[in-house]
């Protein structure tokens, strides 16, 4: 089974 | 001063369609470059970035930054009080409260303008890494906006395989499996009709339906969309508006534990 990743895993905050 | 002067309004209103399903507030970051927009959906599953570059209206006055908080719900029920062939003002004092649209009609003989409260968002800008993708796509929106709506029956997530040979989409789940290819297109009479890909290596990615769906919304915009993918990274699907900037939706995928 595959897992929905977060946006925020992939994409800094500043 | 801000105020943006749009003559083909319906591209704003079409901005507007492709972004409420996805989200219900965001900011409009204003320069004198032109406005933007980047914001997570709720579940931070994805993320859209909006350009719309200040040459591309037909007037742009904007004499310092400035960001507009909004209820996208609300602006997008005062953008369909615009009529398709309206020419759409945006205005704003600096360091207001409000915004009005002015809505004219061609030939002048009718104008309307609204006036709605800007909101104070927290602004959380995300830095997206330049990325040399491994595939990119390019092909009919309203073709992608089928496949996903045919998929989407079969299951909670769609699998996109993209090889030499052609993108491969598919989809399973109780009732069956589902499997849509598309090769690339050998001639076409008009260009919007072509599938084109340029591959560096061979990618296979799953993403949730749900969103891709959401996605789609934006398919009045643009004859095409563009769908760039590397191993493990988010998708990006865009849409261009017109000759004056994007939507680009970003989807994480789903990855093994």
């Amino acid at each position: 089974t595959k897992r929905q990743k977060n946006i925020l895993s992939f994409f800094q905050k500043p | 001063m801000f105020e943006a002067r749009l003559v083909q309004g319906n591209l704003l209103k079409k901005v507007l369609e492709s972004l409420k399903d996805l989200l219900t507030e965001a900011s409009w970051d204003c320069a004198d470059t032109g406005i933007q927009l980047q914001a997570m959906d709720n579940s931070h599953v994805s993320l859209v970035s909006v350009q719309l570059r200040a040459d591309g209206f037909d007037k742009f006055r904007c004499d310092r930054q400035l960001s507009m908080g909004m209820n996208l719900t609300s602006m997008s029920k005062i953008l369909r009080c615009a009529a398709n062939d309206d020419i759409i003002t945006i205005k704003a004092q600096d360091q207001a409260d409000n915004v009005t649209f002015v809505f004219e009609s061609p030939n002048q003989e009718k104008v309307a303008d609204y006036e709605m409260k800007l909101m104070n968002l927290d602004q959380e800008h995300l830095g997206i890494p330049e990325t040399d993708y491994a595939a990119v796509i390019k092909l009919p929106a309203a073709e992608f906006q089928r496949i996903i709506k045919d998929l989407s029956q079969f299951g909670e997530s769609v699998v996109i395989s993209c090889t030499k040979e052609g993108v491969k989409f598919s989809a399973a789940g109780d009732i069956g499996v589902g499997n849509i290819k598309l090769a690339q297109t050998a001639s076409v009479d008009k260009e919007e009709e072509a599938v084109t890909i340029e591959m560096q290596e061979p990618v296979t990615l799953t993403f949730a339906c749900r969103y891709l769906n959401m996605f789609t919304k934006a398919t009045c915009l643009a004859p095409q969309v563009t769908l760039s993918m590397s191993p493990e990274v988010p998708l990006v699907v865009e849409y261009k508006i017109g000759d004056m900037g994007h939507v680009r939706y970003y989807l994480a995928p789903k990855i093994e534990d």
